[in-house]
């Protein structure tokens, strides 16, 4: 049996909506380390690692580890008929074929029940090593949104050079090039502007702008984004959920040959 | 010009 009661509903609204364009569907693993995805997307080029802890919910209970398979297209459409101050209430068997969802609105007048048919997915699990980046950027998620819509008229790929000055964005294409640099700014009056470099080496990477523009849909969760680079190896894009769990990004770079 | 890399060569299959 597995159910689990999330006060602020939105938040897994928001976190679907942030990952729907990015797989199709996915095993949602419930567990006593709360519920989780790991997914890659369809090229094998991003992958998404999500969790909400137990104590994201309440109450929170799961009898035993099982796998939720499920479409994220589907469970999107029906999210969608919960308003975004609701309180919603995932429920499973074991095991489960369905998954039943209850959303509550605040004046606590209106219940409405729906169940998403789940499905058997033959997913692949990657292991991914603890790694110590070589830099590591936390910036506004709004603004580092604004950084891809605007280079993506440019380039279908951007550069990211961290350096102890700051980080540069840029992109050169057919109609020609631009880039955009952040200094540190940690003097700004909104915590959520501030732009922090923790930088263990020089690093200039190359990345696809299509897919850092997927991430950034998940700008509405969380106000910071944190970027995460070492030379030769995969991007981290990590946008924390409050205290109670995170959405992470890994992104193979491109090779220049 | 650049190559996409796959996340397979980076991560291993558990």
């Amino acid at each position: 049996m597995f159910e689990a009661r999330l006060s602020q509903g939105a938040v897994l609204k928001k976190l679907i909506e942030s990952i729907r364009d990015l797989v199709s569907e996915g095993n949602f693993d419930c567990s006593e380390n709360g519920l989780s995805l790991q997914a890659m997307d369809s090229s094998h080029v991003a992958l998404v690692a999500m969790l909400l802890r137990p104590d994201a919910f309440d109450p929170y209970r799961c009898d035993r580890s099982m796998p939720l398979g499920i479409s994220l297209k589907s469970l999107s459409s029906i999210l969608r008929c919960a308003s975004n101050d609701d309180v919603i209430t995932l429920r499973a068997e074991d095991p489960a074929d369905q998954l039943s969802l209850v959303f509550e609105n605040p004046q606590n007048d209106k219940v409405s029940e729906y169940v998403l048919n789940l499905m058997d997915i033959d997913s692949e699990h990657l292991g991914i090593p603890e790694t110590v980046y070589d830099a590591v950027v936390h910036m506004s998620s709004s603004e580092f949104q604004r950084i891809c819509r605007d280079l993506q008229q440019l380039s279908d790929s951007v550069s990211i050079d961290v350096s102890k000055e700051g980080v540069r964005f840029s992109a050169a294409g057919e109609v020609g090039s631009g880039s955009i640099a952040l200094r540190q700014n940690t003097n700004v009056d909104s915590g959520d502007e501030a732009t922090v470099i923790e930088l263990q080496q020089q690093v200039n990477l190359t990345f696809s702008i299509k897919y850092l523009s997927m991430f950034a849909k998940t700008t509405p969760l969380c106000g910071r984004v944190t970027l995460c680079m070492s030379s030769d190896v995969p991007l981290l894009v990590e946008y924390k959920i409050d205290e109670v769990g995170y959405v992470r990004y890994y992104l193979a770079p491109k090779i220049e040959e | 010009t650049a190559t996409q890399g796959r996340l397979d060569s980076f991560f291993k299959s558990t």
